[in-house]
């Protein structure tokens, strides 16, 4: 998960909506919420996780089609490291 | 028991090694159930709360259904905690639990976690291998038969919210099916923890039908939410599973209020996205002990009818 990131984005479009939905017909893409792209609907916030070499690809298609997006997480395997409190780990 | 940490996150061995610790502590309030087996046939347990005294009603409640969701399975592991450390101390708890049973699957996807830890921190499903594709894994949260495989659920083995081949396909759901319709007498509310989103949701999610009890679960979700919020202010929105968030089929909440557990809420902790399913340890703590003012306010209602 090293660089890999995870995108938040708002559709407002229906072809917004079905741009994300197609998407993971051409990518790797690992839905948070919702569980799936099946479920994607209009001005629904949408977070997804995608690999590193894909980030970037994935930005330019977001930017292309118009659709409003903020990245939560830069870096996975960092945020997993982070999550268990290792001081606690005596 | 004093050295197992209930604010940090536990692989399934230690969970697993604390069942049989915690009920052999307190053999007169917790006894240990095998219900079945996994796909990779690890066994499943149930712990069972409560002063033994028949008939009783019962709560059951579930965690960990989605491997990679783990803050669901480290609220079961706080529930049993604060259940057994405050009985005979705190009056409301001895009440519950002299008056009510818990049922508590402390880990539903046992294969599912063990792979989030070893293999794919972010794996969801289970481990069965048992469709034609090379794809792995059933969503069991699909896997129930209720409208199974009809709406917004995938019969393609290679999607997250594969519903297997025929609801019940898969040995976690079958065990957890199999207890509860065994004991559905005295089951009066079923309860499924999940992560994230910060809501409390009710059947129905296969249909945007209201179900004939609507207004009172509305009621008890609102006031649920209530007693969250009072604590740390964070906010669980609530509602219909299909109206609150998305119609989908083969849920376990809908499949246990079709059995006639008429009380059926899935909870989705914290948080909102920030952390999404990488939840802090730090954040452990505040997190079950909101989400437990909720159980224990379903529980004294749940007491009271």
């Amino acid at each position: 998960f090293d660089s890999a990131k995870v995108f938040r984005v708002k559709p407002h479009k229906e072809k917004q909506v079905n741009f994300l939905k197609n998407l993971p017909s051409n990518l790797q893409i690992d839905f948070w919420y919702p569980d799936s792209a099946l479920h994607i609907l209009s001005e629904m916030e949408v977070d997804f996780h995608v690999s590193a070499d894909q980030a970037k690809y994935v930005e330019t298609l977001l930017k292309q089609n118009g659709i409003p997006y903020e990245i939560l997480f830069q870096n996975l395997q960092e945020d997993i490291e982070k999550q268990l409190d290792n001081k606690n780990k005596s | 028991t004093s050295k197992y940490h209930y604010t940090k996150y536990n692989e399934w061995h230690q969970i697993s090694a604390w069942t049989a610790r915690i009920a052999k502590k307190y053999p007169k309030l917790v006894s240990r159930i095998k219900i079945g087996n996994t796909f990779e046939n690890r066994s499943m347990y149930l712990l069972k709360i409560g002063k033994q005294r028949n008939p009783k009603k019962a709560i059951f409640m579930d965690c960990g259904i989605h491997a990679r969701e783990w803050i669901s399975p480290a609220f079961c592991q706080w529930f049993v905690k604060e259940a057994t450390r405050t009985y005979g101390k705190d009056g409301n708890m001895t009440n519950i639990l002299d008056n009510m049973n818990f049922y508590v699957v402390p880990l539903f996807n046992i294969d599912g976690y063990v792979w989030s830890w070893t293999q794919n921190r972010f794996w969801r499903k289970n481990r069965s291998n048992a469709s034609s594709s090379t794809c792995i894994g059933v969503d069991l949260n699909r896997n129930f038969d209720a409208a199974w495989g009809t709406i917004d659920a995938s019969k393609n083995p290679c999607e997250e919210i594969y519903c297997g081949s025929s609801p019940e396909s898969e040995p976690e759901t079958k065990a957890v099916t199999t207890f509860i319709r065994s004991h559905l007498s005295s089951i009066k509310a079923y309860l499924t923890i999940h992560s994230y989103s910060q809501m409390l949701l009710f059947p129905y999610g296969y249909t945007y039908d209201k179900t004939p009890n609507y207004k009172e679960l509305k009621e008890l979700a609102r006031e649920a939410a209530k007693a969250i919020a009072s604590l740390y202010g964070k906010k669980y929105t609530y509602g219909t599973s299909a109206a609150t968030i998305y119609p989908s089929s083969g849920c376990s909440d809908d499949w246990a209020y079709d059995q006639g557990i008429k009380y059926s809420f899935t909870f989705e902790l914290r948080d909102k996205g920030k952390h999404g399913f990488l939840l802090p340890e730090s954040e452990i703590k505040a997190t079950c002990q909101e989400i437990m003012l909720a159980v224990k306010f379903l529980a004294n209602y749940i007491l009271r009818k």
